[in-house]
């Protein structure tokens, strides 16, 4: 099972931190900062890592596609150029496989979800979170995350959730749709995944180091007015992200991907 | 007593909320901020707010520029002019009225300090901070600060302001340098003078919120994990900030104004 995740955004957004935490592994140990000439050049680099972990008896080689340099630049302009090169590289490799004689042990390199960290300290979508987001619905699974959750009150990440969603309303930006659940679920299933739907844009805040209270043993933020735990609901949406991503719809983004993002490309390029 | 304060940093770094609180104005209800016109076309605009406050007994008129629009677009290159040519516009005015023969009552207009705001979510400087540091240096007042400082551990707030003094130093920027005090001062007050100092760049994490817990009631930020008391030295620099600017050092900080910022604009002007 070949899984392929890309993550934008800036440095800083706490994303290495969430991949490790999501997929209790350290992807980022060989990590290359943007250097000052990326950044005076003002390009996106991308960054592969693939590890082979067991999720729930099953064996996934997951990749994951880091974007260093991402609206790092004081010129964000090309930003977003990088992810969408890459992203159409890997659809033209498969198509070419695909036309290919050996059509059993095609090797899937296509993205099939793109986490998009939008800042927590903004107010809502930014020029290059509009721009970015334009040119990849076309192509990837999009899933909002807000990155350092823990910046924010109850009451504020309600706020900027809703102020995302209706940037994302007014600027058509069509982000990956959960699928809906079965007919057949109980009623108690279909609430947890309406619960799970409300909370998207993810707020998420995780950590890379764990705490020790009372006996028990978590991942969290020791902070002088109080502990984030980052599997606790009322403290972060990590919990919800995962079961959205992980366990319950790594197929679908697959299937998505080649039913529509594909399809999508596969046009494009027949069109030229 | 006229006083000049220049606030500068993008938008949602708690720009406001830390004026605010300062001063204990609302110096911000008719806040205009960034048209979406205004980020296409990267502009950097100026806001001016003038008030009248009694600090100490001594009658205050703050003036507060603001700077919407600062590090907002997708393209940072031109950020900082606006705020440079205000400030030398202030310079230029105050240079014509001294020329002139009324020379009595001349309005001070010019830039007594500037809070320059560090993001909290970065490693350090971003190219957009060291070329508007370079080119504001040399005329105001620098005092750096790391707004919305409750989203670092007090381990990160200390890598960052290592950072961030590290940059400073490697880029040559030279920030305002609070005066030595009085050699009669007694330890007691020379050993706060010093712990104030090594708290630069100042992490403040501010509120215009008030929280009542136990009786007490107190600025801060209610977050489902613990309250930040905006007020607690453990909690943010935030009394350590007004100390030094309100309290010790504002008379310098005009001083310092005259006698090096604006004879380096004399000496700019006259050799040209
Ligand atoms: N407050 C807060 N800090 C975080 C969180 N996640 C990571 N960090 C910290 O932010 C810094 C940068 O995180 P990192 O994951 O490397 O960010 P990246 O550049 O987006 O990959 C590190 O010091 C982390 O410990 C979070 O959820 N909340
Ligand atoms: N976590 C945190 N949030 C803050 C802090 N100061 C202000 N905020 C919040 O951040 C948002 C933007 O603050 P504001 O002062 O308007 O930012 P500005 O755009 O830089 O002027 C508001 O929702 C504030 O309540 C702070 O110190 N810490």
């Amino acid at each position: 099972f070949d899984f392929t995740l890309m993550v934008v955004g800036e440095s800083g957004l706490g994303k290495s931190t969430l991949i490790n935490s999501l997929f209790l592994a350290d992807f980022y140990n060989d990590r290359k900062l943007p250097t000052v000439s990326d950044l005076i050049k003002k390009t996106t680099s991308i960054q592969q890592h693939t590890i082979e972990i067991e999720e729930r008896g099953v064996k996934l080689r997951l990749t994951v596609v880091d974007t260093p340099g991402f609206g790092d630049s004081i010129n964000c302009e090309e930003s977003w150029k990088t992810c969408v090169d890459y992203i159409d590289d890997q659809f033209h490799q498969y198509f070419q496989a695909e036309s290919g004689l050996n059509r059993k042990h095609i090797q899937d390199g296509r993205v099939h979800c793109c986490l998009y960290f939008i800042p927590s300290y903004g107010r809502g979508l930014r020029q290059l979170d509009i721009q970015s987001l334009k040119t990849l619905q076309t192509r990837v699974n999009i899933i909002p995350v807000i990155g350092k959750s823990d910046i924010l009150t109850p009451t504020e990440v309600r706020t900027l959730k809703d102020s995302i969603l209706e940037d994302l309303k007014s600027n058509h930006i069509q982000i990956y749709q959960f699928p809906d659940c079965d007919e057949e679920e109980d009623e108690e299933f279909k609430k947890q995944d309406r619960e799970l739907k409300a909370a998207i844009p993810f707020a998420v805040a995780s950590s890379d180091t764990f705490v020790e209270v009372a006996g028990k043993r978590f991942r969290g933020r020791v902070y002088p007015w109080g502990i984030v735990e980052v599997e606790n609901p009322n403290h972060s949406d990590f919990v919800k992200l995962r079961t959205m991503l992980i366990q319950s719809h790594m197929h679908d983004l697959k299937e998505t991907t080649q039913e529509l993002h594909y399809e999508n490309f596969r046009a494009r390029a027949i069109a030229q």
